[in-house]
Parts: structure tokens; C-alpha cells; sequence
């Protein structure tokens, strides 16, 4: 073997010109045959498994809910107040927080390295910037673009379905069953009754807490369901755990409706939003209006970040949907490598408006932050429950529509503080 | 962790920002 190796001679000779373009051609069939290949589930939602190198697959085989639960119990053990500060400056120098700005400024009063984690700032630290805009987080933009054919470019040359990451079924399949209670049911918003103040119209129903008026036999029924459902439903994730079923988690209605009315309208204003806009089950797929793009950017927070997220923009959060998934780390590294990441990973998709069409914004966890929190939603929990009986693509679903009930959701203006990210 | 945005707009909305650029809460990434 070591004679042959050494002394057969190697005798190179071109192949004929079109055997290479006929393996070209081959090569890009299959690629462009894989990159297209969607599978979906009876609801129509696509169906996204693990794809990457095999040490990604090594990684996928990793208890990684499991050990993200184990990080946020040590994290969030008390620490002995002497070690504190010394601990607490050790982290902030190797992971670069700057700790000028955080508020406590006494380290001995954060607990734990899990409260350090979350650490609020200084007011006005973070200064708004006047644009219609603004980062929701301090970090690094991994990617930014239009999305165009319903996919978003994870890194170059591989993409993932935006469908898939926001939970909408794709047009051409049959559009899920809503699950609904038939006692707390409500119809569509009838379009043709609106009244008007200050030049803002908004729906009588809405203003008065009626039941509206089916409208052509079109209506889309809407889940209304008690605080106490709500909870139930998000703990336990037997009520609400498969796609298409909604549960209220807002604050419940006011009874006294028109005192919140001139508060609401206020806000429209201030958001921009006019409120004859609103169809309540308007997220079944994301049709982008003439004359628009939708756009995408990818925002990455690494571990020694200020960990709330905030506004990006004044807009109105209509639902969020809760994808219990993989916890993958997300670091540009992973991303690189692991297709799909965002789309397999634990995330909250909170869905809404603003004055130029759809507005949604997504928290993704990762493996050493699971926990995501949102102030205004406190029926939420992840990183809860077992993997297994949440399959990738499933999410539950909570509607906002009595937070405001002219603008039937949640509204924010750029810069308000929205939730954040906790170790664990 | 990371934070995905999916916004509709119009056309002439551009990002001011670049990719693998630090950004900090409240700090402009596109305008019309």
C-alpha cells in the first residue's frame, strides 16, 4: 500500500464539458428542491424539524429545558452579602456590564446573580430616539431586510418561514378550527357601526361592551374567558396548549366602559391608529398592504446585556402566542449553523398593529435565558412543562382585546417597558 | 436571547443600522 502510494502516478485528464454542467444542474435541483420541501400538520401550520451538522444534532440530543431550569435555580440562589460585590463586579467585567448605569446602584441589594441579570436602569439612560423605530433592547443586530415569499433570511443563503415563526397557517391550507365557549361568545366587529370623536371613529359595541351583530355570516367567534379560565389555562396548558385555541389574559373589562373611553381615544391618537381597523381575528395569515414591505431585523442580546426589552414603537398588542420549543443557544454561532433556530426555540409572538399595518415583535429564549416575561401578561409561563406534549409548532394563544377596548389591545408607546428575558 | 421584529411599512422606509452593529435601548434603527 505505502509503494503504491508513493510511486502510482496521478494522471489528470478533464471531463467532458457536459458531464460537469449536467452535475451543476443536479446539484442546484436538489438544493433548490430541499430549500422548498414544506411539510405541514392537519392545521395547517408547517411542521420544522432539526436541520444543521452533526454536532448540532449532538446538541439537539442535550436535556437542554432541563438544564436551562437547573442554570436558573443555582442563579437564583441567595448569595452572602460580602460576596456581592466582589461577584458582581468579577461578572460585569467579563461579560461588560457597566455598572454606572444600573439602578440599585448598591450591589449588595441584588440577591442573587439572577436578579443582577434583570437589573433595572437608571431613568433616562437609555435616551428615545425620534424616529418611528427604536431598538427594544441593548444588543447586536444579527439581520435586517425585507421578507420576501413569506421567508426570512436566518444568515445567508438559509432562511426560515415566517408563517412557521409567528404561528399562521399557510394560505393554501384549511384554516384552523377555533376551540370557543359558546357563553362567552362575541362576533366579528360589525364595520358598519362606528361613531366618531375628535375625528377618530371607533366601534359602538366596543364603547358600550355589547355583543356585536353578526356580520354576513362571515363572523370569526372570539374565546372571552375569566381571569380565573385564563390562569387555569396557561398553567396547566390542558385548556389552550394546541394551536387555533385562545384564552383572554388582559385586564378585565371595565364596567365602567365610557370613563376609559376618552383615555383610550387619547392613545389612539398618540399610537395612530384608527380604531375602525380592528378585526379581531385579523392574524390568520400576514398580507402586506399595496404600496408596503414587510421587514424584519434580529436583534441578539448577549449574557452581560440589560435584559428587559422595551417598545420598539408606538403600536397596539393585540395577542401573543406562546410556542413552548427547544432551547437552543442563539449566539450567531448557532445561528449559523442550526437552520430553522428561531422557529424551533421557546417563544412568545406578540402580535399587533401600528399605524402602518402589522406590527409583531418575538422574544426568543435560549438555553441559559427561558424565562420570558411580559408585564402586562402575568398568566404567561415558559420554559414550563415538558417538551413532549408541546410538538414544535403548537402554541397558545391569549388575546389583550380588554385591555383598551377601543383599541381592542394592548397599547405601548415607544420606549415603555414591556417584559424581559430571566436566567432559567 | 433574541429579539425578532416583523413589521410592515412603506416602501421608502430604510434601517439605520448595520449588521453586527450595537445598539442600545431607545436608539433609532430605521425611519421613513
Amino acid at each position: 500500500l505505502v509503494e503504491a502510494w508513493q510511486n502510482t502516478p496521478t494522471k489528470w485528464y478533464p471531463l467532458p464539458v457536459a458531464a460537469g454542467a449536467l452535475l451543476l444542474i443536479v446539484i442546484q435541483y436538489r438544493r433548490k428542491s430541499t430549500a422548498r420541501e414544506v411539510v405541514v400538520d392537519e392545521h395547517g401550520h408547517e411542521v420544522v424539524k432539526l436541520k444543521g451538522p452533526w454536532h448540532v444534532h449532538v446538541i439537539g440530543a442535550l436535556p437542554l429545558r432541563n438544564l436551562s431550569r437547573v442554570w436558573g435555580y443555582v442563579n437564583s440562589l441567595e448569595l452572602p452579602v460580602w460576596f456581592r460585590p466582589i461577584g458582581f463586579r468579577i461578572y460585569a467585567a467579563a461579560f461588560g456590564c457597566n455598572l454606572d448605569e444600573i439602578d440599585p446602584p448598591d450591589l449588595t441589594q441584588y440577591a442573587s446573580l439572577g436578579e443582577f441579570f434583570y437589573r433595572k436602569l437608571k431613568d433616562g439612560a437609555r435616551p428615545i430616539a425620534d424616529a418611528v423605530l427604536v431598538s427594544p433592547a441593548d444588543g447586536r443586530v444579527l439581520h435586517f431586510g425585507v421578507i420576501k415569499d413569506g421567508r426570512i433570511e436566518q444568515v445567508k443563503g438559509s432562511t426560515y418561514s415566517l408563517d412557521a415563526l409567528l404561528g399562521v397557517a399557510r394560505p393554501d391550507s384549511p384554516a384552523p378550527t377555533p376551540v370557543h365557549f359558546p357563553e362567552h361568545e362575541m362576533s366579528e366587529v360589525d364595520h358598519r357601526h362606528f361613531a366618531e370623536i375628535n375625528g377618530i371613529e371607533y366601534s359602538l359595541h366596543e364603547l358600550l361592551g355589547t355583543p356585536t351583530p353578526s356580520s354576513s355570516g362571515t363572523s370569526t367567534p372570539v374565546v372571552q374567558s375569566s381571569p380565573a379560565h385564563s390562569e387555569d389555562a396557561a398553567h396547566t396548558g390542558t385548556a389552550a396548549k394546541r394551536s387555533g385555541e385562545r384564552i383572554d389574559a388582559s385586564v378585565p373589562r371595565d364596567q365602567s366602559i365610557p370613563e376609559t373611553v376618552a383615555q383610550d381615544v387619547s392613545m389612539a391618537t398618540e399610537v395612530g391608529i384608527r380604531p375602525t381597523a380592528v378585526r379581531r381575528d385579523s392574524f390568520t395569515s400576514v398580507r402586506t398592504k399595496p404600496g408596503n414591505n414587510t421587514y424584519f431585523i434580529v436583534i441578539y442580546l448577549a449574557p452581560g446585556d440589560y435584559h428587559r426589552f422595551h417598545s420598539p414603537a408606538a403600536w397596539v398588542v393585540e395577542r401573543r402566542r406562546h410556542f413552548v420549543g427547544d432551547l437552543f443557544s442563539v449566539s450567531p454561532w448557532m445561528a449559523k449553523r442550526l437552520e430553522n433556530l428561531f422557529v424551533l426555540n421557546e417563544r412568545v409572538a406578540l402580535l399587533g398593529r401600528w399605524k402602518h399595518g402589522f406590527f409583531s415583535m418575538v422574544p426568543v429564549g435560549a438555553t441559559n435565558v427561558g424565562s420570558i416575561k411580559i408585564n402586562f401578561d402575568q398568566t404567561l409561563r415558559t420554559n414550563v412543562g415538558k417538551r413532549r406534549d408541546h410538538p414544535v409548532g403548537t402554541f397558545t394563544e391569549a388575546v389583550y382585546s380588554g385591555a383598551s377596548p377601543v383599541l381592542n389591545g394592548q397599547p405601548l408607546m415607544k420606549g415603555d417597558e414591556m417584559g424581559g428575558f430571566c436566567l432559567g | 436571547s433574541t429579539i425578532v421584529l416583523v413589521f410592515e411599512a412603506p416602501h421608502d422606509f430604510e434601517f439605520a443600522v448595520s449588521a453586527g452593529q450595537k445598539v442600545k435601548v431607545g436608539q433609532m434603527l430605521g425611519d421613513l
